[in-house]
């Protein structure tokens, strides 16, 4: 049950430092101990040590986010700075799967239109951190259409996705489900890639009133109905799919939060920089 | 002039200056969940803040009066501290007590300055 964020020979060492200091509050070193242990953790923005489980897999894309933060080791910065995405003064990442265990008696494949909801428990973003940004990231395998008759449609390799909060669920009948259009893209279906879809007001909402999370559905429209399959966009793991694979293509939340320690020293990086 | 040279070297060795400290997660047992960097170069600042305080030892007028006022009376008032006068971010990406993934920037991690204050 201890946090022991300090390993053992660490904090025997502070504990004789403490003595040194005080050595008639011998008693009260572990207090001591604890408190800077707790200082540590309020740091990393933690409750407690964490202990990950094994074989966890590391998103691919939050290293590629790494990496990309990192690559200019001599100008760092407090906020993120990547390209193409206004995340404003956020400094905190975090990825979030879905639950796959919501997905019991969701409706799977509607004729040939995908209309899936995937719901994810963002509760763990702190209450005292501001949403900046946030985005759904759905992985869409390319498909062959080429042996494909359209007619005469000179687009038949765009399909629309388009991403719903939902508002009112109906677990039952999906009939009286109210959602509410966040993001949609048109994308081609002749190339693998991830695409990304701005979800920041619903995951704000969320935030302020996690009871309120219904999560977010996807659609996903042909250009032609029955033309061809749309499981080219990855919502929902495959029976031939290993875990490994599943854990690279699987949907991805990301949120992009300000915990509010970052911009007392923007002033400071700015003349650096400059200097 | 030998033992002038060695006095000088031993003086210019002792001036509060940045110092080389790596930091080794694994060292300190966190390689479990910090997933990057595996550690990093944070430095320190020691050394001395000998009067007359050179420019390069970038103090501040109260750390002027303070020497001067030690070099007066060494008993009631100390040197001024070496210490970090300029600190840079670093990222880290690790995995949470809920096993999420989690990248972050944090302040004032590295030590790019060392003065006299």
């Amino acid at each position: 049950g201890r946090a022991d964020l300090i390993p053992d020979a660490g904090r025997r060492n502070l504990a004789k430092q403490a003595a040194a200091y005080s050595p008639d509050k011998i008693d009260k070193n572990d207090d001591m101990i604890r408190a800077f242990e707790s200082s540590l953790l309020n740091m990393f923005g933690l409750n407690e040590r964490p202990r990950p489980r094994k074989n966890l897999v590391i998103p691919p894309y939050m290293l590629e986010l790494y990496h990309s933060q990192t690559k200019d080791p001599e100008n760092p910065s407090v906020n993120f700075n990547f390209a193409g995405k206004s995340t404003s003064t956020a400094n905190t990442v975090r990825s979030f799967h879905h639950e796959e265990e919501s997905e019991a008696g969701q409706p799977v494949w509607e004729g040939d239109e995908i209309n899936r909801r995937l719901w994810f428990n963002t509760s763990a973003v702190p209450s005292v951190e501001l949403i900046k940004a946030a985005e759904l990231r759905l992985f869409r395998e390319q498909i062959d259409v080429d042996h494909v008759q359209y007619g005469d449609s000179t687009d038949h390799h765009l399909y629309r996705v388009n991403v719903y909060e939902v508002m009112r669920p109906n677990s039952r009948t999906n009939t009286d489900t109210i959602t509410r259009l966040l993001d949609t893209k048109l994308v081609d279906v002749r190339n693998s890639s991830w695409e990304s879809f701005d979800v920041r007001s619903a995951v704000t909402k969320w935030k302020n009133s996690p009871e309120r999370n219904y999560g977010l559905e996807v659609e996903v429209v042909s250009p032609k109905r029955g033309a061809l399959s749309n499981h080219h966009v990855r919502l929902r793991r495959s029976a031939d799919m290993d875990d490994h694979a599943w854990q690279h293509r699987r949907p991805l939340l990301l949120t992009y939060t300000d915990d509010g320690k970052g911009s007392s020293n923007s002033n400071r990086v700015a003349s650096r920089q400059k200097r | 002039a030998n033992g002038r040279k060695k006095h000088q070297r031993r003086k210019l060795k002792a001036n509060c200056r940045r110092h080389s400290l790596y930091v080794d997660f694994s060292d300190v047992g966190w390689n479990d969940w910090i997933v990057a960097p595996p550690g990093y170069q944070a430095y320190y600042c020691h050394g001395e803040c000998p009067f007359p305080l050179a420019d390069h030892l970038n103090s501040t007028n109260h750390a002027i009066v303070q020497t001067l006022v030690n070099s007066v009376n060494p008993l009631a008032v100390p040197k001024a501290c070496c210490v970090p006068t300029d600190l840079s971010p670093i990222s880290m990406l690790y995995l949470n007590e809920n096993d999420q993934v989690v990248l972050k920037n944090y302040q004032d991690m590295v030590v790019e300055g060392c003065g006299c204050r």
